[in-house]
C-alpha cells in the first residue's frame, strides 16, 4: 500500500501549477525515500525533476516501489477541488490501476475522495551528468519572474551574461532591446531579498523565454530561486519546496547556428 | 541567429 499525507494541500497545488504548463503526463516514482518525477516537455528542450522526501510528509507509507503514470491536467483539475486549508492524502494499492486523492477539511466535517485512473507510460529516464557550475546565482524568485516577464516583451529569448560586475539579462527584437543588471546584495533586510552571485568564470548563455516563463510558475513555492550555469550546458533553475524537497528545471541553451 | 538545442545533446538517453 502507498499512502502519503500532507496537512497543507496548498503545497501540492503549487507543485502542480509549477509543472502543468510543461508536462501533459508524468511518471511518479514512489519509494520508501519519497516521491520523484523526472519528465521532459514534448519538444525535449526542458526537463522537470521533482523530489518530495518521505520525511517531509505528515504521514508516509510505501510498502513497495510504485511507478504511477499520471495525467498532469487531470491531477491539476482534482487538486483545484481541494479547499485552501484542506489536508490531502494520496492513496494507492499495490499494482494500482488508479490513485485516490482524499481531501479533508480542517475541522474534519467534510471528506472528499477523487479517484484518478493511472496511465501506462514509457520510461525514459535521462542520465544527468554531475556538473560543477561556473556560475551560481541566488535571487528573489519574484524578481526572476519579473525579469523573465518584462524581457519576454522584447524577444523570444533572454541572454544571461555573468561577470564579476554581476548578472545582466538582455533581450532584443523588432521593437528594440532591453537589459536588466543585478549586482550582489547580501545586505538585504530579509534573507529572501538577497542576491548572491558565485562566479568562477564569466559566461554568456541564451535561453528561450517560453520555457523560462513556465519555470517561474514555481515562484509561489519559494522566495528564492537558484540558477546554475556553465558555458554550453543546460541551465538549472531550482526552487526549494519548504522542508519537503525541491523542483529543478533543466533548460537546453540556444546556440549559434 | 541562434538555434534551440535539445537535452539529448547533453544528457544520456536511457
Amino acid at each position: 500500500m502507498f499512502e502519503a499525507r500532507l496537512v497543507q494541500s496548498a503545497i501540492l497545488k503549487k507543485v502542480l501549477d509549477a509543472v502543468k504548463d510543461l508536462l501533459t503526463e508524468a511518471t511518479f516514482e514512489c519509494s520508501d525515500s519519497g516521491i520523484q518525477v523526472q519528465a521532459m516537455d514534448s519538444a525535449h528542450v526542458s526537463l522537470v525533476s521533482l523530489n518530495l522526501r518521505s520525511d517531509g510528509f505528515d504521514k508516509y507509507r510505501c510498502d513497495r516501489n510504485l511507478s504511477m503514470g499520471m495525467s498532469i491536467s487531470c491531477m491539476s483539475k482534482i487538486l483545484r477541488c481541494a479547499g485552501a486549508e484542506d489536508t490531502v492524502t494520496l492513496r494507492a494499492w499495490d499494482n494500482p490501476e488508479s490513485i485516490t486523492f482524499i481531501f479533508e477539511s480542517p475541522n474534519k466535517d467534510k471528506l472528499a475522495e477523487y479517484e484518478m485512473k493511472l496511465i501506462n507510460m514509457d520510461q525514459e529516464h535521462l542520465g544527468i551528468p554531475e556538473t560543477s557550475y561556473s556560475c551560481v546565482i541566488k535571487m528573489p524568485s519574484g524578481e526572476f519572474s519579473r525579469i523573465c516577464r518584462d524581457l519576454s516583451q522584447f524577444g523570444e529569448s533572454i541572454t544571461f551574461a555573468c561577470s564579476k560586475e554581476g548578472i545582466k539579462f538582455s533581450a532584443s527584437g523588432d521593437y528594440g532591446s532591453a537589459n536588466i543588471k543585478l549586482v550582489q546584495n547580501t545586505d538585504a533586510d530579509k534573507e529572501e531579498e538577497a542576491v548572491v552571485i558565485d562566479m568562477q568564470e564569466p559566461l554568456k548563455l541564451t535561453f528561450a523565454c517560453r520555457y523560462l516563463n513556465c519555470f517561474v510558475k514555481a515562484g509561489p513555492l519559494c522566495n528564492q530561486v537558484q540558477l546554475s550555469m556553465s558555458d554550453d550546458v543546460p541551465l538549472v533553475c531550482e526552487y526549494k519546496i519548504g522542508d519537503i524537497g525541491h523542483i529543478k528545471y533543466y533548460l537546453a541553451p540556444k546556440i549559434d547556428d | 541567429k541562434k538555434k534551440q538545442t535539445t537535452l539529448m545533446k547533453f544528457f544520456k538517453a536511457p
